[in-house]
């Protein structure tokens, strides 16, 4: 259950390769091996096994240094242990590149168009509502006009029946 | 092989976001 | 066997895993390589040293394959299971994590047709939104003309009230009723003056 840190797995399997790696080559194999050095000079064998063993740990922990310095390894395996531990109790498998980009881009995409189709739909919602907020202004302002219309033909109406009746009057008057 | 692999991950990782800013881009330039 | 070119772990760390162990491997290799040329040239170096030394370079370099055979046997096998454990635990996107740039990924997948249903969506929309931006401007533009046309009305009835007013201030309350006033006086007066004329041509006759 403890996850062990990436890092700290990778450091622990290069140490067990490399005391794996001595063990296989034991003095005792390297003796073995150079018997008649060995045998002619035994501690100076002793010396080079030793110098051997610890070159070739040395050369190989380097190797890894470099790597991991490389690779920037150190903070790219943190930021995976990272990522594991969020998603660690999802259970199904993950999605992976479908090979078709443009059948992955569209989940990468649909997003961005389901907003901005949310933010038409509530532009056009707003624009209706504002529309009919002046449609109904307009009517409102047609009946007005129709009303100061209808007011301003009963005064010329009434302008006119007057005229009439001043014809009439000068009519009258003329005959007498 | 191996660059082919590389090269092909490193689009994977980079052109979304990049076709994204650009969607971005023109889905405001379509509003304003 | 298929490969798995492992291109997910490829787009996280930026180069794929295999490469990484090859690199591991070919330098191992060479510094396993380099330290038993190292031993070799000290024991050499060290015979040169000893006089009447029977034992010959070739000997030594016969000794030296031996080890060196074996140690690469030894450095193959467990490079193996290095790799293995590299390949399936250190440098590996466990099968359930999506990366983070994957993200919209996790949602929903869609299909073709969601995709170009939604994009006729959002272009009905955009035209539905013009009309009615296009239905805005007509309706402010009938509201100015309004405007206009209402004042130009109320300056006409201002207009007949100022009219009123007129007669108004010169005694007559409302315009027609005192013409009507003044018609019927004319007509008094008119039928006076008949009967006046009338009743003196009586009395010239008598």
């Amino acid at each position: 259950s403890t996850t062990i840190s990436r890092l700290k797995l990778l450091d622990t399997t290069v140490d067990t390769f490399l005391q794996k790696l001595i063990a296989a080559g034991s003095y005792q194999r390297f003796t073995d091996c150079y018997k008649c050095f060995y045998q002619l000079q035994p501690e100076m064998t002793q010396r080079i096994y030793d110098k051997f063993m610890t070159q070739l740990q040395t050369s190989v922990r380097e190797e890894i240094s470099d790597i991991k310095a490389e690779g920037n390894l150190e903070a790219v395996l943190n930021a995976l242990d990272t990522i594991a531990e969020e998603g660690k109790d999802r259970k199904e498998l993950a999605w992976r590149p479908s090979g078709k980009p443009e059948e992955d881009l569209r989940s990468t995409l649909m997003p961005y168009f389901l907003q901005q189709r949310d933010a038409l739909q509530r532009c056009v919602r707003k624009q209706e509502a504002e529309n009919r907020q002046l449609a109904g202004a307009v009517l409102a302002g047609r009946r007005q006009v129709e009303e100061l219309q209808l007011q301003g033909q009963a005064q010329w109406q009434a302008w006119q029946a007057l005229h009439r009746g001043q014809k009439e009057l000068v009519a009258v008057l003329r005959e007498s | 092989f191996d660059e082919i692999i590389v090269d092909l991950a490193t689009k994977r990782k980079q052109y979304p976001r990049k076709i994204l800013e650009c969607v971005i881009k023109i889905i405001k330039a379509k509003q304003e | 066997m298929s490969v798995d070119p492992m291109t997910y772990e490829a787009q996280f760390f930026g180069f794929t895993p295999q490469t990484c162990m090859l690199r591991i491997y070919i330098a191992f290799q060479d510094y396993l390589f380099e330290v038993m040329q190292a031993v070799e040239q000290v024991i050499l170096k060290k015979l040169d040293g000893i006089p009447n030394c029977e034992i010959t370079p070739v000997q030594i370099r016969k000794c030296t394959e031996k080890f060196l055979c074996f140690m690469k046997g030894r450095f193959d096998n467990l490079f193996v299971k290095m790799e293995q454990l590299f390949l399936q635990w250190i440098l590996r996107i466990p099968p359930n994590i999506l990366l983070p740039e994957d993200k919209s990924q996790e949602s929903h997948s869609y299909s073709e047709e969601e995709f170009q249903l939604l994009q006729k969506e959002i272009e009905q929309l955009q035209e539905k939104y013009k009309t009615e931006l296009c239905t805005k401007q007509a309706l402010l533009a009938e509201l100015e003309e309004q405007k206009l046309v209402q004042a130009k009305l109320r300056q006409t009835l201002t207009l007949f009230d100022e009219l009123q007013n007129v007669g108004r201030n010169h005694g007559t309350s409302d315009f027609r009723d005192s013409f009507v006033f003044l018609v019927q006086n004319s007509r008094k007066l008119q039928s006076i003056r008949d009967n006046v004329e009338k009743e003196s041509k009586r009395l010239k006759i008598s």
